[in-house]
């Protein structure tokens, strides 16, 4: 029965020990994490918040991202428009130019008749 | 003197943890609101 | 078997068992003292009997013996009154929950109930993070916006300007223009052919 009781105290003292060190392992790593958060919040107060974004294609606005135009594209579109425009008054003052000389060579002509 | 250790750990220690993790929380959340990604518009040439 | 008794250590501080020992001890701590007292009472009452033929020895040796004759009492009343004591008064029922342990009782989480909690707090952190990510993201197409808004209100200014120009000029529709100043040269082209024939 004393062996028994030895073996016995022998087995709680082991088990006390572990759980003893257990919460102070346990304490210690909830101080460490504040210790390190509060670190974090001031580095982060420093910075004024600023951050990298997070990936963003799994949000409630997944679906407005997937269809973003290519606004360079209209751009660049637009710049066929102005070329066609170019284009189209290039040839209206070389016709007007060309009307305009046989305006002139009439006159001639008919001044020159009279 | 190990049972009374662990005993009194096991009363008091929670309060401690609960403080430090509350202060825990308490900086995520200030972090969060602090928080400001920035996005760069992409170039659109003229 | 051994009793650690932990919970009650929890709530008085010590264990009962050291306390029951302190006390026996303080009981023990006294016995001696009157012991010691009473020998020198004896001792001293000796004195006034000059021809007493007992000896302080003897006086020692008896103080002994009752001394082991009132240990071996206590020693029966106190392990009966520690038991009563451990039992009734040092204890704490099975059914009790201290105070600092309650809010297990009320709010018994588990373990996996605990990681689960934390993993649904991360992803809402996550998720919160990427939604703040996402507003400054679509932030940043309203300013792409503008610029495009801006060259493409450029483009239809120069279109306005164009009109403008041709509206001074007198000439609002281009088409119509130039059908009439063509129409007019052929005109002038029959009028012209016209005089040739008629100078020739």
């Amino acid at each position: 029965a004393l062996d028994e009781s030895v073996a016995q105290i022998k087995e709680y003292i082991a088990r006390f020990t572990a759980e003893s060190q257990s919460w102070d392992q346990l304490l210690l790593r909830h101080r460490e994490t504040a210790e390190y958060m509060s670190r974090q919040l001031e580095e982060c107060r420093r910075s004024q918040g600023q951050a990298e974004p997070l990936s963003y294609l799994q949000t409630s606005q997944a679906q407005v991202f997937s269809t973003k135009p290519d606004y360079q594209k209209i751009l660049a579109d637009q710049g066929e428009v102005l070329s066609c425009m170019e284009l189209v008054l290039d040839e209206l003052q070389q016709a007007v130019k060309l009307l305009q000389a046989f305006s002139e060579d009439s006159r001639q002509y008919l001044r020159h008749l009279s | 003197e190990l049972i009374v250790e662990t005993a009194t750990k096991r009363k008091q220690w929670p309060k401690k943890i609960l403080m430090h993790a509350i202060q825990t929380m308490k900086a995520e959340q200030e972090m969060l609101k602090l928080y400001q990604p920035f996005v760069t518009p992409e170039e659109i040439r003229s | 078997s051994v009793n650690p008794m932990a919970y009650e250590a929890q709530f008085f501080g010590f264990t009962p068992q050291t306390c029951m020992l302190r006390i026996y001890i303080a009981f023990q701590d006294y016995l001696f003292e009157m012991m010691l007292v009473v020998e020198n009472v004896i001792l001293k009452k000796l004195d006034g009997f000059p021809g007493s033929k007992i000896s302080p020895c003897q006086i020692r040796k008896s103080t002994e013996k009752f001394l082991l004759f009132m240990k071996g009492h206590i020693d029966k009343l106190f392990s009966k009154m520690e038991e009563v004591l451990l039992q009734l008064v040092l204890s704490i029922p099975k059914n009790v929950i201290l105070p600092e342990d309650k809010v297990h009782e009320l709010y018994p989480y588990s373990k996996e109930q605990l990681q689960a909690l934390q993993d649904e707090i991360s992803q809402l952190q996550q998720q919160y993070r990427a939604e703040a990510s996402a507003g400054q993201a679509l932030q940043a197409e309203l300013e792409e916006q503008k610029v495009v808004r801006a060259e493409l209100e450029k483009i239809l200014q120069w279109f306005d300007g164009l009109e403008n120009i041709c509206r001074e000029h007198g000439t609002s529709n281009f088409k119509e223009s130039f059908a009439f100043l063509t129409q007019n040269s052929k005109k002038l082209q029959d009028v012209l052919k016209d005089v040739e024939e008629k100078s020739n």
